[in-house]
Formats: structure tokens, C-alpha cells, sequence
């Protein structure tokens, strides 16, 4: 049981790490392993206290996220931004999926808070998973919509209803 | 192993019954505010055993019924039901496809059916566990929330996907 | 201090009403004050258990918000999408600003959830209370930055430092 | 009463002076994810008094001044100053344009002052009172708080604007 969840702990700290890159084209990040006795890290602004990571026989008490952005330095995730805390949720998200490929996954709204160039990034993170895990993605956003091969517009009828239309995506560009 | 359709009525906003066919690849679902795009995501979390009301954003069962409008009367009953593909037997069930149905009426009775025979709550729970955890559907609003956990309910997240 | 909060209150109501319906392009809004002893509204789906507003004499313990958007039934607000959230609460901003105006009110990324015809009517409610109030709207969204006479650039330097540029609406618009 | 200008220098991301001018009518801020928009609005709550590190999305005075970068040193002083046109006398000051302004040292010292004269925490908050509540500034994400609050909560913005 805690084996398991180390194990599954540590694969997806590897594909956080690449996941985070990835997304933000660049800079790190890290998930840490906080025990019982640390000081957290979140605390300290990334800071690490731990020595070798095997050897460290204390129970876990949860997880941390360290997270540098490109060109800057390490701090508390506190202080990013909202797209930035977007792609770095993202980045988790991917990394479970990856190490425990789920069939379908729903996102409402995810990429409300990303301008253009970090919506590009997340759509092709996107395809590259669809092999794997159906998404199916709640958007306002141009850029995401450009990764669907299955495109549906809801509409509120007069009669309160909701209606569903299968569109092409070439239709949703001509209509603005 | 993936999804096939979604099929809705009664529920929230969706009074007729409305089919949607899931491909493979990304699906995107767009429309106007209010039209009724994360009542779906609340159709697929429903049939799937959702019992957190605040998680489908109402109170009680009578509100997630259609409850009609100034030219349509309200829905006696709600239904959902969500058809996969099971040829790779991923759900532990010895058929190639398998549909998970939920109704409820209004006054709160709820029933469950898999490939429509009768079955309880947690029958259709553990038949749907090897679809994910938690974190197969993000809410509207929601997208951080794994960073605003404490270190400790964040450990959780793990303990689902392990 | 309890006069001049009720004399607030329903100034405010009447203002959320109408600052509703335009931002809704239809619909009707209220507020209403929940009293010792009553059950909430929010609870019982906009069923007024209050009879006549003026002889309540029991202490008031809160601010209760029924909406009803266009076409639709009224509804406990949880069931309001994010779109409808949004516009709910600007309409209960601009409500407060019409009876006290602040000189200026700075909104983050205020219309995020906002489809393009409710951002045009949020927009045009900008506009209208512009002379009075100053905003500062931050925005990822072109259709609330027509609303702007002053635009701001902001961009992320080498040195990890921010840097500001005056820019120019049509400069925007060719970026793109 | 209106605002004229904003001066950042040493605060979050703002390393180098920066003076945005402020007109009428509406202001766009616009810019790439991270580049800083929110903390020109973290910038204007500090220098009218806020003490809550949470709404400026920190634990503690130091992470308010630049932490540097790769090709940067952090910096040593933040400062933030805001000024007003003051001819309607809205502020009860004596002044035809005023002017808050804060510093801070990574130390975690804080002065204040009006108009360059230095003042306590509490003469901030007094002279800027009429310059509307709670409610003046909106923060990312926090847009639909009045709806997520309980109607006991919520009387309390009534107050404040009363
Ligand atoms: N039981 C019900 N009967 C009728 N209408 C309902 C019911 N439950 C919810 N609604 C309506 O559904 C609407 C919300 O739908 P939904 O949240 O799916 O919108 P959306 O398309 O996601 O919009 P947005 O883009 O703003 O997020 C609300 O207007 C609400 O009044
Ligand atoms: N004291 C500091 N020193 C250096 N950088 C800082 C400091 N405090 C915050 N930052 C950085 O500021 C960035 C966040 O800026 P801000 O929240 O203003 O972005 P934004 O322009 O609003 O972006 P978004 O569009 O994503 O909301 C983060 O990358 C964070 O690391
Ligand atoms: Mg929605
Ligand atoms: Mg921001």
C-alpha cells in the first residue's frame, strides 16, 4: 500500500517534471516527498531539506510542488500567476494520466486563464495523449478547439432546453 | 477500452433526449453561456455515482431534474446513461460494451442499472473504478485546486492514481 | 448605522435589478434581506417567505440574491453556469458603484468565463459607468479592450523584470 | 477625484521604476501569462494598506521584493507610491493632488507616507476611506465571491459600501 504509492509517487515526479517543461516551454519543476519532521518546503520558498531520498525511512505526510517558470526563480507557487498555476495543475494532470492512462477525461474550462502562446502549448499536450485518453474539452478558446476531431455546440432552445448540433470546424470559424 | 455515447434526459437543462457519440481524439464542446456545456460533465459524473450534491452544484436530488420553463413543463424523471466499449475488458464485466444507467425521480428515489439490469450504487462504483479517479473530471473554476491543497490532501491525488 | 444600511440596501436592490437585466439582455434579479427566523431563500429556490417589506421589524442577518436569467426559471444560484455567475456578481458591482461610486475600481481578468455577447454587454456597461468610476480592467479578451481609451502593454524582460508600453488599440489589432 | 499615477519600483516583478499614467475613461492591461498584470493590481492594494499576505499571494514581506533572476539582482527596497487628484477634496487632505506611498525593506520594516511625509499604517487607511471598499479592486478568479458567500457574509459588503 505505501509501497504502491511510492512507486506510483515517484513515476509521476518523473513525467511532472517533463510534463511542466513541456507546457511552459521550458524551466522545471519538481514534486517532493514532505515527512514527518520537515519543515515544509512550500514553506520555504523550494528549499530543500531532505537528504537521499531512498534512504529516508520516516512516514509521508503529503506532497509538495516546486515550480520555476522560464527565466525565473524558484518561489513560492503562491505567487504565480493564474495561467501559470493553470499549466503547472495541467502539468500534474498529465503526469497521472501518463503513468495511469485514465480512457476518457473531462475538462471544464480549463484553459480559461492561458493567452495564446501557453493555449498552443497545452493543446499539443493535448494530441500527443489523445492516443490514450479521450478528452473531451469544455472551451470558449479558438486555439483548443483547433485540437478537436469532434466538435459539438450546445444552444439554450426557447423552450428552456438544451440542444446539441454536431458541427464541422470549419463552420465554427465562418460563423465570427 | 473508450467511450461510445452519452445519452440524456430529464437532467438539468437537457428535457429531451439528447444523444452525443464520443470518436476517438479530442472532443471539444462549445456554445453560449448557460447553454448547458458543464451540465453535461454533471450528466457523466451522475451516472458515474456522484453523491456529493455540492460537487453537481445544487442541494438535492429535485434540482437536478429539468424543472421546466415558461414554455415547458417540468421532467417527472431524469436519466442518464454512459455506454463504453469494453471489447478489452478493462471493466470487470464479461461484455463488449457495457452501459452504467441512472434515474431518479423527483422525489428523490434513485436507481441504477448496468446493461440494464437492476444493480446497487456500489455495484456500479466498483465497476467504474478502473476508469480513473477523481481526477478524470476538472470542474469549471477548479483547474488549480490540486495547488491549493495542503501538502497532505495533495498526497491523496496520489493515493487514487496508485 | 442600521438606518443607513437599510436606506444602502434597497438603493442598491433597485440598481441590481436593472444593472441584471442589461447585462442579461433580459431576466429579472432581486435582492432580499433574510431575517431572524426566517428560512433562506437561497434554499427554497427564490420563494419569498416575506410579507410586507416595510413593517419587518426582526433584525436583519443577511443579503439573500435571486436570479433568474433570460428564458429560464428561477433557480437556487448554484445552478447558475460560470458565465451567469460572473455577470451576476458584476451586476451586484455596478449595482453598489451606481448608489456610491468609487473613483476607481481595478477588475483581474473579470470577464474570463464570459461569452462574446455577454462580454459585449458587460463592455457597453463599462462604458456607460466610465465617467464616473475609473476602470482598470485587466483582460486577455479583445472584445472588452475595445472599451478602452488607455492600453497597457505588459511584458516579461530577460531579467526576469516586467516592463510596461503605452500601446495603441490599432497596434493591438495588427499583433494579431 | 481621480487617479492620476502609479509608481512601482522593487515590487514583485516590477525591478526597474515603472510609472503607469492613469486617464479617464477605461484602462486595459493586457500581456502574456506571468508577465505581471496582477501584481500592478497586488501593487495598488500594499500601498493603501493591506495586510493580508494571502490576497497578495504571499507569507511574508519578502516575497513582495524582487527576488531577482538569472541576469538580476534581487532588490533590496520596494516601493510603491499612488497618486490622486484631489481638487473635489474627496480625501480630507488639504491638497490639490495626493499622494500614498510605502516602502518596505526585505527586513520586513514598512514606512508609509502622504504626500512625502511619513505617516502611520492607520493615517493611510483614514485618509483613503472614501475611496470606496472592499469591492474596488477584484481579484483573479475571486469574481463570483458575493455568490459563494452565506447571506450573513455577504451583508458585510453592504456595510462597507454604505
Ligand atoms: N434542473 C434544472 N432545470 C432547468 N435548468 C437548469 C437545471 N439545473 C441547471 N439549470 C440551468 O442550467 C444552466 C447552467 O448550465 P451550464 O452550467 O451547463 O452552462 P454552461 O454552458 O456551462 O455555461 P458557461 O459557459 O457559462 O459555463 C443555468 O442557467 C441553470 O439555471
Ligand atoms: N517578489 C517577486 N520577485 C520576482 N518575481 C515575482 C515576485 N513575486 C511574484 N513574482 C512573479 O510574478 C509572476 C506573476 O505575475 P502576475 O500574477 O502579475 O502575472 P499576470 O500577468 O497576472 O499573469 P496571468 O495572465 O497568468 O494572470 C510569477 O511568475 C511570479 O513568480
Ligand atoms: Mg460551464
Ligand atoms: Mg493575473
Amino acid at each position: 500500500m505505501a509501497e504502491r504509492f511510492l512507486t506510483t509517487f515517484e513515476a509521476v515526479a518523473v513525467e511532472f517534471e517533463r510534463s511542466f517543461t513541456q507546457l511552459f516551454g521550458g524551466g522545471t519543476a519538481q514534486l517532493r516527498l514532505v515527512r514527518e519532521g520537515d519543515d515544509s518546503q512550500e514553506a520555504n520558498n523550494g528549499h530543500s531539506a531532505n537528504g537521499a531520498f531512498d534512504f529516508d525511512k520516516r512516514p509521508v505526510t503529503g506532497v509538495e510542488i516546486i515550480a520555476r517558470p522560464p527565466g525565473k526563480r524558484s518561489q513560492n507557487i503562491s505567487l504565480l500567476s493564474g495561467g501559470e498555476r493553470t499549466l503547472t495543475a495541467a502539468a500534474l494532470l498529465l503526469a497521472i494520466l501518463r503513468v495511469n492512462p485514465s480512457p476518457f477525461c473531462i475538462l471544464d474550462e480549463m484553459d480559461a486563464a492561458l493567452d495564446e502562446s501557453n493555449v498552443g502549448r497545452f493543446r499539443e499536450a493535448l494530441l500527443e495523449m489523445s492516443e490514450r485518453t479521450q478528452f473531451i474539452v469544455i472551451t470558449h478558446n479558438r486555439g483548443t478547439i483547433e485540437a478537436a476531431s469532434t466538435l459539438y455546440g450546445i444552444s439554450m432552445g426557447d423552450d428552456s432546453a438544451s440542444r446539441v448540433i454536431s458541427l464541422k470546424l470549419e463552420e465554427l470559424v465562418e460563423q465570427d | 477500452m473508450h467511450l461510445k455515447r452519452l445519452e440524456i434526459q430529464g437532467f438539468k437543462t437537457f428535457a429531451s433526449r439528447t444523444v452525443i457519440d464520443f470518436r476517438h481524439g479530442v472532443t471539444a464542446i462549445v456554445g453560449p453561456n448557460g447553454s448547458g456545456k458543464s451540465n453535461i460533465s454533471d450528466a457523466v459524473r451522475w451516472v458515474m455515482g456522484e453523491q456529493s450534491f455540492a460537487t453537481l452544484r445544487c442541494k438535492r436530488t429535485e434540482e437536478l431534474l429539468f424543472s421546466g420553463g415558461p414554455r415547458r413543463a417540468p421532467a417527472g424523471l431524469a436519466e442518464v446513461s454512459l455506454t463504453f466499449d469494453n471489447s478489452d475488458r478493462l471493466l470487470p464485466l464479461d461484455f463488449d460494451e457495457v452501459t452504467f444507467t441512472r434515474r431518479a425521480t423527483r422525489a428523490g428515489d434513485n436507481e441504477y442499472f448496468i446493461n440494464r439490469a437492476k444493480v446497487r450504487l456500489r455495484d456500479i462504483l466498483e465497476a467504474s473504478e478502473p476508469l480513473g479517479g477523481s481526477y478524470t473530471i476538472i470542474n469549471q473554476g477548479l483547474v488549480d485546486t490540486a495547488l491549493t491543497l495542503r501538502p497532505e490532501e495533495r498526497r491523496r491525488l496520489f493515493e487514487d492514481a496508485a
